[in-house]
């Protein structure tokens, strides 16, 4: 009930295969999470492309232990723009 | 468009222009970050327009009423909507029958359709709204490629996820679009480029990084100091300036005194009636003729016309005043206020028409000194041309920068008021597939469109070599040579926090002479500079990266600006440029100091040829000042005789740092 939309962010990615930087991200959230499916579920998006990172619902708490994992920069809540 | 790109050089009738030279920007693949598209606008239809260009990764995606077969062509080359983000972060469901939306890449707020056009609309003929505004409305680059990546979804004021608009970037980097365009903005106080919050910022990196110029909005938190948002080193930040075009609407008085007010009004006449100012009879302290807070019962509006005086400039105060009046059974609303550069139609050709106060004053006083005021108000009529003057628009954010004052933003100003392009049906000011509207979302993509035909006459240039060509030859003048002025209280002569380094000059940008170009080394320099972490910069650029022993200077950034916020003792900072003129050129520097400012450029001439193509300079700047100063406006040009290169300069006194001086 208390997660929320949090952006992990890793910065360039280090492999050219987007599936196997998808791949990554499931294992690296699942470590936190405790299971793939947990991963599955609580993924939103995986930044795979022009660089590397995911979106997850996660607490805070499992934001704080995601932070720590190697690889990542900074772990963000997800926030909103407006038209201009 | 009708007139902002003939106003800008760009007109397909001119026998020369960058326009001819790109072919109107063909092969160049412009992906926005917007709310969608209305594809069945006139303005994407791909007449003429040869296949889609090898580059091409992307796809449209198909969903509600948005059909990809049959709704993508030639010129809408990709469609994708991202709600996943927007969805997760909200609690409750997205009702789309309480906010209406497609869940899809089609648009409802027709914001997303506006911003398309201007940037790479095809040619509509005859548009206009309700007769406003009459012309051919057109994208900068007419023939180039669309891309729309739907962000936004139709809650209050458009509200976009950061992580829906960070796979869009993605999915944009990925799909080989050429420019980026992204009219969004957040909230003020900023977060920082790389370790918050920012996500364009973050997302426009990588972007960049990877040769794609990222076109990002000032945002429209003007017209007070340290609004500008989107402020990065690699984003090209767009403030928003008028155009000269306007909407003068007659007003009528009794005494046969004709006043021009603005307005979009296209209704019919209204004849000669009643004029009145609600004001409360004896010592009643209130004001009863305030926009906002109109009191009418003391005055007798039924078939008169009000008038009102407020002092805030956005157009809340005029929506609210026609709401009491037409409640009250009024017949039209003169409104006495700032310009607030945001002028739209009302409710039912209701009348509401906008006077300045010096005006609005005396109107007031014709009412007062007559037994029974009467007015006259007539449609609306378009005034194009050398009278209309260009002024930075009061919306549109300024700086300096607050996250790194070093870094002059805005950039680059462009037209942002009352541009009519195309729309979504489900937008209440749309008339015939067209609407006028106003922004810094409107001001990003005419630079959008600029930049996408830069691109095409220029493939190798980096985003860096396209801001400082862009920067270095922008008017500083409307382009009759008259000043340009930034609304606000009091309206004053534009200097580079209003518009950076002035207003775009596409046709110049094309042959810029000198470039002030940046790579990821240069923007790993900056991130040094401002303080962020190895690993962190080193995750960031996937590479490992040192900063330098000795910190370097964030005034060193090979920007085509100067900004020094805190000078004290004398300083020097460093410089490179890198011809893109003919090969054997001789440029000159010609230095207009700020008042009270030395500025010394070493060496004073750089001389070019077929080895040497790019040199650094030095730029020595010290104070006369004994006291903390606000800051003062200069300009650095190199000449060649024929290109003239100019970099503003923005200094400002510092005797005592980190002071804030509040007395």
């Amino acid at each position: 009930a208390n997660s929320k939309v949090h952006i992990v962010y890793m910065g360039e990615k280090h492999h050219h295969d987007p599936e196997v930087v998808t791949s990554l991200h499931h294992d690296m959230l699942a470590s936190v999470l405790g299971s793939k499916e947990a991963a599955y579920d609580s993924m939103v998006y995986s930044y795979k492309h022009g660089f590397s990172g995911f979106a997850a619902k996660v607490t805070e708490s499992q934001a704080q232990k995601i932070a720590e994992l190697p690889g990542v920069i900074r772990v963000m809540p997800s926030h909103f723009y407006s038209l201009q | 468009t009708t007139r902002s790109w003939d106003y800008l050089g760009l007109s397909p009738s001119s026998p020369t222009n960058l326009l001819h030279d790109t072919n109107l920007g063909d092969g160049i693949v412009i992906g926005l970050l917007d709310t969608g598209i209305w594809p069945e606008s006139k303005v994407f239809n791909d007449e003429g327009l040869g296949p889609i260009p090898n580059q091409w990764k992307g796809q449209c995606v198909s969903g509600e009423s948005f059909n990809a077969s049959a709704d993508c062509n030639k010129k809408l080359i990709g469609a994708k909507w991202y709600i996943d983000g927007f969805l997760a972060e909200n609690k409750q469901p997205f009702n789309t029958t309480d906010s209406p939306d497609f869940l899809s890449p089609r648009d409802v707020f027709g914001h997303g359709t506006h911003t398309s056009t201007i940037a790479g609309g095809s040619f509509v003929y005859n548009a206009s709204y309700r007769g406003l505004g009459l012309g051919s409305v057109r994208g900068g680059a007419p023939r180039a490629r669309l891309a729309m990546y739907k962000v936004c979804w139709n809650v209050p004021r458009g509200q976009c996820s950061s992580a829906d608009i960070l796979k869009a970037f993605d999915d944009a980097i990925h799909d080989g679009v050429d420019v980026i365009s992204v009219s969004l903005g957040t909230q003020l106080p900023l977060f920082s480029e790389v370790d918050d919050r920012d996500t364009i910022s973050i997302g426009s990196f990588h972007a960049v990084a990877k040769g794609i110029p990222v076109v990002c909005g000032a945002a429209n938190e003007g017209p007070s100091a340290y609004t500008v948002e989107n402020t990065a080193p690699w984003i090209l930040t767009v403030a928003a300036t008028t155009i000269d075009r306007s909407f003068p609407t007659p007003i009528t008085l009794g005494n046969n005194l004709t006043i021009l007010g603005q307005a979009i009004f296209a209704g019919k006449e209204v004849g000669f009636t009643g004029l009145v100012y609600p004001e409360n009879p004896g010592l009643i302290p209130s004001l009863a003729g305030v926009c906002e807070s109109l009191l009418l019962n003391n005055t007798p509006v039924a078939g008169n016309v009000v008038l009102c005086f407020t002092t805030v400039a956005s157009r809340t105060p005029v929506a609210t005043a026609v709401s009491s009046v037409r409640a009250a059974g009024g017949v039209g609303v003169i409104v006495a206020k700032s310009p607030g550069d945001v002028l739209g139609p009302c409710s039912n050709e209701f009348p509401c028409i906008e006077v300045d106060y010096e005006l609005g004053t005396q109107i007031l006083f014709y009412i007062r000194s007559t037994r029974s005021p009467t007015v006259k108000l007539s449609p609306s009529a378009t005034l194009v041309g050398k009278p209309i003057s260009t002024k930075v628009a009061t919306f549109s954010s300024r700086g300096p920068n607050s996250i790194a004052p070093a870094i002059l933003k805005p950039d680059i100003a462009a037209p942002g008021v009352s541009i009519l392009a195309g729309s979504s049906p489900y937008d209440s000011f749309m008339d015939g597939g067209f609407a006028l509207h106003s922004g810094t979302s409107m001001a990003t993509p005419h630079v959008s469109g600029i930049v996408a035909l830069l691109k095409a006459l220029h493939s190798n240039w980096s985003p860096a070599a396209i801001r400082s060509a862009l920067v270095t030859t922008a008017w500083k003048t409307d382009p009759f040579g008259e000043p340009i002025f930034a609304e606000g209280s009091p309206q004053k002569v534009a200097n580079p926090f209003d518009y950076g380094g002035g207003l775009v000059n596409p046709n110049k940008a094309a042959d810029p002479g000198l470039i002030y170009d940046m790579g990821t080394e240069d923007y790993i320099k900056y991130l040094c500079a401002v303080g962020y972490n190895t690993s962190a910069i080193s995750q960031l650029v996937g590479q490992t990266t040192a900063c330098s022993m000795v910190k370097p200077s964030v005034l060193d950034v090979n920007l085509p600006s100067i900004t020094i916020p805190n000078l004290r003792e004398n300083i020097t900072l460093t410089r490179s440029v890198t011809n893109v003129g003919p090969v054997n050129s001789v440029y000159k520097a010609n230095i207009d100091p700020p008042p009270g400012i030395s500025v010394a450029v070493r060496p004073e001439t750089l001389v070019f040829n077929s080895t040497i193509k790019t040199i650094s300079f030095t730029v020595a700047v010290s104070t006369t000042h004994q006291v903390n100063t606000g800051y003062y406006f200069g300009s650095l040009t190199w000449t060649d005789g024929e290109h003239l290169v100019t970099s503003p300069i923005s200094v400002r006194t510092q005797i005592i740092q980190y002071y804030t001086d509040g007395n």
